[in-house]
């Protein structure tokens, strides 16, 4: 079981590395990483190390398969189909993102109630009525569901997601929603962010 | 000093108080409250007793009580002005969402650099030139401020925002922002997330 806070972490190695590349280096060590981040380097050996890959004593990897292996380990060259409930402006944001190809996840269809929406194309994809979804992801056996629905909206939706065969749902609205253990669930709650914000702002700055 | 996860898990509880007052309860107690959510009581109550409240024994807190001192604790009560830099499709989201006003921000300015955006307004604010958001941050003394813009440029804007006086970042961009220890650094990193989910989908279902 590999802990959540070295998996979020491995992003902020990735793309440092893909700057080392661009910077025409070709290898790197643990110690190089950490001193180039800012960060402690016993922890960024501990995540590299916990990714499988050796590297060479005292000289660390070669830079290429460094960025090779975190790819295939993170599964981002593997982009996997997703869809999208909720076709308003977060969804529309995250619907033109073209980035998220490049990071394991290509939004593959959109879905709404609003009859306005309906039928309308956002960055390339016509929205579909929702009650078209659990066939369309039955049919293409799409895996990934990404929620960008009002807060009430986001239980039902991820249950209708459920029924089609959704097994991972990322969830933007802020709603605290019920999945069975076997549903991956990623929570991208913005209030958790503002809440800690807030109060350090609040908090050390005695605003 | 508080966990952060404490603190990132109070909005959960807080959204949760407000259904209950909107179903008419007068009365929870920590027990009610983590079995409403499936959380653990401990937890829940360790969680909430951090925050300083002091509730009746074997009751519990009067509802409307609770969910002021919430507010009060996270500072939602008192919005903050903030500033966002970078209106293109994430930015303009983030200024059409009017609901973080209740919950302790308030994006008063949007700067860019485009011209074709400068002078639009978007969501009600007027896009203004990047060059004014020294003077605009020192004239108003706003602490916030939302980065919105490509990666390459989160760095040198942070600079720009912290030149002015700003004290709290929130960062949409994938990029390591340096801060001095004295301003407050939140990145909303959604590629975190998608390592996480890429990697939890491939793992678990085998895909
Ligand atoms: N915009 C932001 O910056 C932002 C920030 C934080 C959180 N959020 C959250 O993201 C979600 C979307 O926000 P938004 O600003 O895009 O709102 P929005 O109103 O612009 O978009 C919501 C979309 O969901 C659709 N919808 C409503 N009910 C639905 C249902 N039952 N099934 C399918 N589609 C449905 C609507 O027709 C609309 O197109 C909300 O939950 C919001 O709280 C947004
Ligand atoms: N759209 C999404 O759903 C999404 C998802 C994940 C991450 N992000 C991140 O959020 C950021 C914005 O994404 P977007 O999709 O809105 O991109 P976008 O291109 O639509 O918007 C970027 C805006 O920043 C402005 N800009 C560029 N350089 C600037 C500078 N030096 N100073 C001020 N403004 C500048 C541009 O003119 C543009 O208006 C990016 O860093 C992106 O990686 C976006």
């Amino acid at each position: 079981e590999i802990p959540e806070a070295s998996l979020r972490r491995l992003p902020i190695y990735y793309r440092f590395l893909q700057q080392m590349v661009l910077n025409g280096a070709f290898q790197v060590s643990c110690a190089d990483l950490a001193r180039g981040l800012g960060l402690d380097p016993t922890q960024v050996r501990k995540d590299i190390e916990m990714t499988g890959i050796v590297g060479k004593p005292r000289v660390g990897y070669l830079l290429t398969d460094l960025v090779r292996w975190l790819e295939n380990f993170l599964g981002w060259n593997r982009p996997k189909g997703a869809v999208l409930v909720g076709a308003g402006s977060l969804g529309s944001a995250l619907l033109g993102y073209e980035r998220f190809r490049s990071h394991g996840m290509e939004i593959v269809a959109a879905f709404d109630i609003d009859p306005e929406k309906i039928g309308q194309r956002v960055h390339g994809r016509e929205v579909q009525p929702l009650m078209f979804l659990p066939d369309f992801v039955r049919r293409t056996h799409t895996l990934l569901g990404v929620i960008a629905t009002p807060a009430a909206a986001a239980q039902p939706v991820a249950d209708l997601m459920m029924s089609g065969g959704i097994r991972a749902i990322w969830n933007f609205a802020p709603a605290h929603i019920q999945a069975p253990p076997t549903v991956i669930l990623q929570n991208e709650d913005l209030y958790h962010s503002l809440a800690s914000l807030s109060f350090k702002l609040e908090n050390r700055l005695g605003v």
